[in-house]
């Protein structure tokens, strides 16, 4: 554990603190994507299957690592509750049209392609990197659908943007302290992922400078 | 062996 790491994943807690701490304050998801959160969902429920085999209590880092993917599978599923149950008359259904069928597709495709071994353990494994770095893509297109954002909003993009770029950073820490090797999986789509939020970063400091809501072309 | 493929990451 490092501290770009660290710092990363508390960025993403902090992402999911603010999307809830926005739904929760306003009484309503406007200006969320439905479809990136169940993206992040099947993600979540895909990659963390090893909660089935690892015991919480192996290591510290194992019981960390519990933790967190206890917290992110119950909030991603607590969010989509609400955005599909409490607040559904509040959701954006008619901005909210990525067809992220196509995501997922590609995303299965590219995994039964590339895996680091053949089993069905890596497979999801892989399908869930790939997912995940497009899983913002029908939150920033529906941003762009709709024009000005909640300042709320925008923070929950950036943080998560933010613990992305900390990842790399982790990651080319973890190249040069621990010589870690043949990770081209998770470091080639935690890239892209992180370069797909920056257009996004450039237009949220812009609106930070100006102190004005982002807006985005 | 996971340890190698960024397993004990989230």
């Amino acid at each position: 554990m490092n501290i770009f790491r660290l710092g990363g994943d508390m960025l993403h807690v902090v992402s999911i603190f603010l999307l809830l701490l926005k739904i929760q304050t306003s009484h309503s998801c406007a200006g969320l994507s439905l479809k990136t959160q169940i993206l992040y969902m099947v993600v979540f429920s895909t990659r963390y299957l090893d909660l089935f085999f690892t015991k919480p209590w192996h290591s510290a880092l194992t019981f960390y690592n519990t933790i967190m993917k206890i917290l992110f599978l119950s909030s991603s599923a607590y969010t989509i509750y609400l955005m599909q149950k409490r607040y559904k008359h509040t959701y954006d259904k008619v901005h909210d049209t990525f067809r992220i069928q196509y995501l997922i597709a590609a995303a299965a495709v590219l995994a039964l392609i590339f895996h680091l071994r053949l089993t069905v353990f890596e497979i999801l494994w892989a399908f869930s990197v790939f997912l995940e770095s497009v899983a913002i893509l029908p939150q920033l297109f529906l941003l762009q659908e709709t024009g000005e954002v909640e300042n709320i909003t925008s923070h929950y993009i950036f943080c998560l943007g933010g613990y992305r770029t900390l990842y790399i950073f982790n990651w080319v820490w973890r190249y040069f302290t621990e010589h870690r090797r043949n990770q081209w999986l998770a470091w080639g789509c935690g890239t892209v992922q992180t370069l797909i939020y920056a257009d996004f970063f450039y237009y949220y400091i812009l609106s930070r400078k100006q102190g004005k809501k982002l807006r985005l072309p | 062996e996971l340890k190698d493929e960024l397993k004990d990451e989230l």
